[in-house]
């Protein structure tokens, strides 16, 4: 595939590198000389331009190329100017960069396949990330079926297990509760020693020792938490 | 679980606000008091705070925190202080952002869990999402073999499949070429007929209307893209 990258930020420059070495032909664009001459061995070609300005347009290899990213960020401004022109020049498709609801508005309006937000993808999967270490273990069943022993989440602690929306929001079925306690044996030694309770009475009122045994569809699990 | 976010940007809001739906209890912190105002029906709670001063550390409740991530992106310094004042008040666990390689060498010398950019973070994730759009289809025949249709990557053009490093590099298996071709019919009327090679020549050359059907294992396709 032929990609053009403009603007070698954090973002676009990971971004054009990567595709390079997939093996793909990427242009790589930034109106700072640094910016070209830094990252010239990692990206097929880089160039130096100011892409807000309509010459500009016409050193791009627009009609040969798949798919231009815009990755311009704080320069809003320079972010919709060369989109609006990459659209006037027929680009294929064009993903744009937004930095907030209002550029993205504008990139809309403009009419572009794609629009995203770096910083806010990279906080969607740092957020699932924390959120799958409350799995302490889990165990393939079948492809449609996996049991889970999770930590109880914060929102239960104090409530009864009258209260788990598990099941209805998720068809997680809670098999039980499992606990670990501390055993002491000859000697004074302790030993932790792990309990499943299987009849988990209502009345139960969640605390932070509990482990939650369930069982269901990871994908639902995962739409639980994402 | 217990969360403190500093830097209320688009990483750390959209990352306290995800922590918060997920039913933890998130403290945003930012010493801009419009973003505190700004976010405070999304986020459990938000104060305004300068983080990088000695005396703010006393305001948060660190000792009952399990995670603080440090989110400050543009002020390297602001970020490096915060997590230095972390450090000396006994943060139980921290995640920091880096902005570039200087900023990231002088937290690891901290001595921190985890260290990230978000930008970077989202360019590999856009990155394989492209290169997952080169597959044109997919057919699982197994939990381990997958049968792959991908338009022939741009390295291989002009190349012999005698060249060809699939095999080798990702244990995926050249079934062979599909190519499209013009049929034409009574009346003139053109219509595309899909052909198979099964015995794919080692001198046959690449060119833009092969397709590749490999079979493997779809865990190392997704190694091979990254
Ligand atoms: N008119 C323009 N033409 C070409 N490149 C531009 C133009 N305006 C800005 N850029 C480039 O876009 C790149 C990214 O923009 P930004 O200002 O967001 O930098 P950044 O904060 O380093 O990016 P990132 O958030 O990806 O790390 C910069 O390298 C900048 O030089
Ligand atoms: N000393 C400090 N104490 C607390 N918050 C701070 C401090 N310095 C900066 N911040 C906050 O950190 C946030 C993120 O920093 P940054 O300057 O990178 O903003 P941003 O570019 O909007 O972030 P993002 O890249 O996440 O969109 C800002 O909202 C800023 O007010």
């Amino acid at each position: 595939m032929k990609y053009i990258v403009i603007g070698l930020g954090n973002f676009g420059s990971t971004l054009a590198s990567r595709l390079t070495t997939f093996g793909h032909e990427v242009f790589g664009v930034d109106n700072s000389l640094e910016k070209a001459e830094q990252f010239k061995d990692r990206i097929t070609h880089t160039i130096c331009l100011d892409t807000s300005k309509p010459n500009a347009m016409k050193n791009l290899p627009i009609r040969d190329t798949d798919i231009v990213v815009v990755a311009i960020g704080e320069d809003v401004g320079a972010s919709i100017l060369t989109t609006a022109l990459l659209k006037q020049n027929n680009a294929r498709q064009i993903i744009g960069r937004a930095i907030n609801p209002l550029h993205r508005t504008v990139l809309e309006s403009i009419g572009i396949e794609t629009i995203f937000n770096p910083e806010e993808l990279a906080a969607e999967m740092i957020a699932k990330q924390l959120e799958m270490q409350g799995v302490l273990e889990s165990f393939d069943l079948a492809d449609d079926s996996t049991i889970l022993e999770i930590k109880v989440p914060e929102r239960y602690l104090g409530r009864n297990a009258g209260d788990l929306d598990f099941e209805e929001t998720y068809g997680l079925r809670l098999l039980g509760i499992k606990r670990f306690v501390e055993e002491k044996r000859i000697f004074g030694l302790a030993k932790k020693r792990s309990t499943f309770e299987r009849n988990v009475n209502e009345e139960h009122i969640f605390d932070t020792n509990d482990i939650l045994v369930m069982m269901g569809d990871m994908k639902n699990f995962q739409k639980m938490i994402g």
